[in-house]
């Protein structure tokens, strides 16, 4: 199992701890606000009250000895960049940042972190293909490879998807299907379609974006 | 094409606009601060400065004239609870608000939002399991379904997807597979797993997670 130094408790730093703790892992939490310390204490293996922009901290921390460090700091960019640039500085690899924007992203990178990530951005443009309607879900893969959610077209109606020839037809691959319910189910090619289904389908974006568009 | 209207242009308000304007759609913008109204007026439709917890701002914005309405304002738990129960009395159905924290959540729902999100909780899920190890990348698609990215294990190296009979023995679909480069291309039976190529795969959470703890 793996061991973690989460820095920044809000909503997206706390996320994280609980759920590695939730898989078994083991979590040292750190934050400069006494209140998020006191709550989170009870949750995570460890949870201390402190300034990661000082070198000092880092050190007594033993930040060194941990597989990876998550910096989940916002709205305070400087602090972000201080504390991934003191956790490069004493020899930790794996770290993970959270980043508020394109330059905060790209310094971050320039200073050596491997793994940037943008939350907000990246659940807002998941978002924006559920509000428009195109999507119920829409999750890309890479590039020019996507995963949706959607609606199974009036036609595909008590048909099975060997008949359906989706992939050789439309270019996508059927994942799973649901009545409905959330609940969902491997496709198999003798998965039958019935009206109100919800497909899981993966493919090339511009195929699958054609996909959605059936009636 | 969807007419929305996105209330509070923070990181995730801003990211969802862009991204519905880059689909074609149209977006009027509203923000409280002169700054932020600004700098996203060149990108969208329309922007407004406007303090949405004011019922007679929302009906000089026409707001029932709309597909659908976003509520991104995050830190104003107040203002987010406000706008949203003065949209529903104007008679806005489909609305998407984001949520701090489970209890803000509830308080959204039981009011009448359709869509509630929690975009920090829902990224710290997923990026949780990439930062421990045990995946590549980790999307829920339902409580009990996930679609995951993943090395391929070293006893795959040459073997045909078909050879390998993967949903027969370990129970998950390969969706789309990568020579590590980022690029993903649609799984065939005949595709031939190489060493070091990344596998995307889904199926049900117990079965996945126990695939992607093979060697
Ligand atoms: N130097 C620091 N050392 C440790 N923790 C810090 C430091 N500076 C800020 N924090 C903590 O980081 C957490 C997250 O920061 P902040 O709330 O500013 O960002 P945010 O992007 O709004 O977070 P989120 O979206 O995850 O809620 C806060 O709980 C804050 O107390
Ligand atoms: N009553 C209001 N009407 C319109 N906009 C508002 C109102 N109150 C706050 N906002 C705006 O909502 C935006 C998002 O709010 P805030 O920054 O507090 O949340 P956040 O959760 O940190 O956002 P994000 O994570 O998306 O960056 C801000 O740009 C703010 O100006």
């Amino acid at each position: 199992h793996a061991n973690v130094l989460v820095i920044g408790l809000g909503r997206f730093g706390k996320a994280i701890a609980r759920e590695l703790m939730k898989n078994g892992h083991e979590v040292l939490g750190v934050d400069t606000d006494e209140q998020i310390v006191q709550q989170m204490s009870a949750e995570l293996t460890q949870c201390v009250k402190a300034d990661t922009t000082q070198d000092a901290v880092l050190k007594e921390l033993s930040v060194k000895d941990f597989d990876s460090a998550v910096v989940a700091i916002g709205a305070d960019v400087e602090a972000s960049i201080l504390t991934a640039s003191l956790l490069l500085q004493n020899g930790v690899e794996n770290i993970w940042a959270k980043s508020n924007s394109e330059p905060h992203g790209r310094i971050l990178r320039q200073l050596g972190v491997k793994h940037v990530v943008f939350p907000e951005k990246d659940m807002g443009n998941r978002v924006a293909h559920m509000v428009s309607g195109e999507s119920l879900d829409y999750v890309p893969i890479d590039e020019d490879f996507v995963m949706v959610k959607a609606e199974s077209p009036d036609s595909f109606n008590g048909k099975s998807l060997a008949d359906l020839k989706i992939r050789s037809n439309h270019g996508v691959t059927v994942v799973a299907t649901s009545k409905g319910d959330g609940q969902y189910q491997p496709a198999f090619p003798e998965t039958i379609i019935q009206k109100g289904d919800v497909l899981v389908v993966a493919g090339q974006t511009q195929q699958v974006d054609k996909f959605c568009a059936i009636g």
